[in-house]
C-alpha cells in the first residue's frame, strides 16, 4: 500500500 | 537521511542561491519566468500547510521556513524592486500558467491518497511543482542569450528532483519504504520535463560554448 508516513521530505 | 535526499535538497537550496545571487548582485532577472517563480510560492504554501500542525526536525522547519521566504523574496524582486522589475522579460514570459494550477486542482481533487484539506493541498503542491518549470523553459527557448547564472539555475533546478527520485530508490530499498505512487510519478514527470534542457546544457558545457535551446 501506499506509505502515509513519510512526508518528512521537502 | 540518506546522502541522495542531502545532496537532492542541496542542490535546490543551491539553485535558489544562484538565482538571489543574479537578482540582487547583477540587479538582474532577465530570462527568468515570473510564472515560474509564482508557481513555486503557491507549492510551498500549500506544501508547507504541516509547519503548523506536524514537527519533523529542526533541519525540516529552517529549510521549509527559507524556501518560503526565498520564494516570496524573488517573487516581490522581480514585481516591485525598481531596478529589478526593469530587467524582467515580459514579453517573452506568455505562458499560461492559470492553466498549470487550474489543471493542478483538478487532478488533486480526481487523485489523492486521503480526501482532507491538507492532504488534497499536499496532493496539488506536488502536481503543480512537478509542471511549474514550463514558463521557464518556454522563456529559455526564446532566450536569443541564455546567460550563465539562468542556466546553471534551471540546471540545479532539474537536479534536484532527479536526486530525490534515487532517495525514493534509496528508501524504497534499505529502509524498507512502501510505494508513494503520488510523489514518484510526479517526481519522474518533473524530472523528464528537464530531459531536453539537460542534453543541450551539458552538450555546452562539454563544447565550452554558450549554452542555447533550438527553437
Amino acid at each position: 500500500g501506499e506509505d502515509a508516513a513519510s512526508k518528512d521530505e521537502l | 537521511m540518506n546522502l541522495f535526499r542531502l545532496l537532492g535538497d542541496m542542490t535546490h537550496l543551491l539553485s535558489i542561491v544562484v538565482l538571489l545571487l543574479k537578482i540582487r548582485t547583477v540587479k538582474s532577472c532577465a530570462g527568468i519566468s515570473l510564472k515560474t517563480q509564482e508557481l513555486y510560492v503557491i507549492v510551498f504554501l500549500t506544501r508547507y500547510l504541516d509547519l503548523f500542525t506536524k514537527y519533523y526536525s529542526v533541519y525540516n522547519t529552517a529549510m521549509k521556513l527559507v524556501f518560503l521566504g526565498t520564494s516570496i523574496g524573488i517573487v516581490w524582486y522581480m514585481r516591485y524592486h525598481k531596478v529589478v522589475k526593469q530587467t524582467y522579460s515580459k514579453d517573452e514570459d506568455t505562458f499560461k500558467h492559470y492553466f498549470l494550477i487550474l489543471l493542478s486542482i483538478i487532478l488533486a481533487l480526481l487523485i489523492h491518497r486521503a480526501f482532507d484539506v491538507i492532504e488534497v493541498l499536499w496532493t496539488f503542491s506536488l502536481y503543480l511543482e512537478a509542471v511549474a518549470i514550463l514558463p521557464q523553459l518556454v522563456l529559455l527557448q526564446k532566450s536569443r542569450n541564455i546567460d550563465t547564472l539562468t542556466g546553471d539555475y534551471v540546471f540545479l533546478l532539474g537536479a534536484y528532483r532527479a536526486l530525490y527520485i534515487l532517495n525514493w530508490v534509496y528508501r524504497f530499498l534499505m529502509e524498507n519504504h512502501k510505494f508513494r505512487w503520488i510523489p514518484w510519478i510526479s517526481g519522474l514527470v518533473q524530472t523528464a520535463l528537464y530531459a531536453d534542457f539537460f542534453y543541450y546544457y551539458i552538450k555546452s558545457w562539454k563544447n565550452r560554448e554558450k549554452l542555447k535551446l533550438p527553437a
